[in-house]
């Protein structure tokens, strides 16, 4: 799976996925990267998220979007709230994998609970750096 | 603003013993130009949509990456793809799901979100619109990538015995994106 999440000058957010799914995958078994809420959302009050990992838990825990409904009922910060779920909810259902979260300051967190997640970030300055490596 | 943009190229068992200098130098290599990629759209005053679709098709177009050319195959030995894009402005969505001749399926699910009153589109009826769209369309076959194929051989030679494949820390990864 790929995502990004983006946000522009005019202090828009955008998220997208783009995924190939799960190898040997039958009976036209769809995953979290194409379901809102579950591995892709956006919303400018809160923030832009896009997953990926073991996608049914994604789309049992809407993953995404719960990530923003924290944000804005909890009022946690873009890392806490990432890491809420990623790191707390999804292992504890038996889930794994990442999240890439931007909000509209430009505040972003990439939490996963695999051994690594390919990412990267670019910043107003254009300095970006990639990960691989927990 | 604050323009920034954030990747990710999938999560899972990757450990630094099992990627080999050159695979990891690949990987950085392409996670940076899709970086730059998004970025360029940001830095001209470009929208966060466009961004996000310039970041993905850079790694769509890489068989490094699942997604677009090199993605995993299915049971039956195809590729199907899935994809979403939203945007945080006005709350509008665009996906598609199961397709399998959408060479870049980021752009199907933002024409999903911009050119019809759906969110969701599926199969073949993706594909149709896709057309109708004016998107690339390949051939299955463009897909194809030989290390995927090994996998879905090997995916399936460990499937008749179900406990292997969870302690196969190489099957594992057939679960994640």
């Amino acid at each position: 799976t790929v995502g990004c999440v983006a946000l522009d000058q005019y202090g828009n957010l955008a998220a997208g996925t783009s995924t190939g799914g799960m190898t040997n995958k039958k009976y036209g078994r769809v995953g979290d990267a194409p379901i809102i809420g579950a591995g892709t959302y956006a919303e400018n009050a809160t923030c832009a998220v896009s997953g990926t990992g073991w996608g049914e838990f994604y789309i049992r825990l809407s993953a995404a979007h719960d990530i923003a409904s924290l944000m804005k009922y909890s009022n946690l910060s873009v890392q806490q709230a990432a890491d809420s779920v990623i790191l707390k909810k999804l292992p504890a259902l038996g889930g794994n994998g990442g999240a890439i979260v931007l909000d509209r300051q430009g505040n972003f967190a990439f939490p996963f609970c695999t051994s690594g997640m390919y990412r990267g970030y670019i910043t107003r300055k254009g300095e970006g750096k990639v990960f691989i490596f927990k | 603003g604050p323009i920034t943009l954030v990747i990710h190229g999938g999560a899972g068992n990757i450990l630094r013993e099992n990627l080999t200098p050159e695979k990891e130098a690949a990987y950085r290599e392409r996670l940076t130009a899709a970086l730059d990629s998004g970025y360029a759209v940001l830095e001209r005053g470009g929208k966060s949509t466009d961004a996000v679709i310039a970041a993905i098709r850079i790694m769509e177009d890489s068989p490094l990456f699942n997604a677009g050319k090199g993605a995993v195959f299915t049971s039956e030995g195809i590729n199907e793809l899935d994809a979403a894009i939203m945007d945080g402005s006005n709350l509008m969505a665009g996906a598609v799901a199961g397709v399998t001749t959408i060479k870049n399926p980021i752009t199907a699910a933002y024409a999903v979100m911009t050119k019809s009153e759906h969110v969701m589109l599926t199969g073949k009826g993706a594909e149709k619109f896709a057309e109708e769209q004016g998107l690339d369309i390949v051939p299955n076959s463009y897909f194809f990538d030989s290390t995927r194929y090994q996998q879905l051989l090997k995916a399936k030679a460990n499937e008749k015995n179900r406990e292997a494949q969870w302690i196969d820390p190489y099957i594992k990864d057939k679960k994640f994106g």
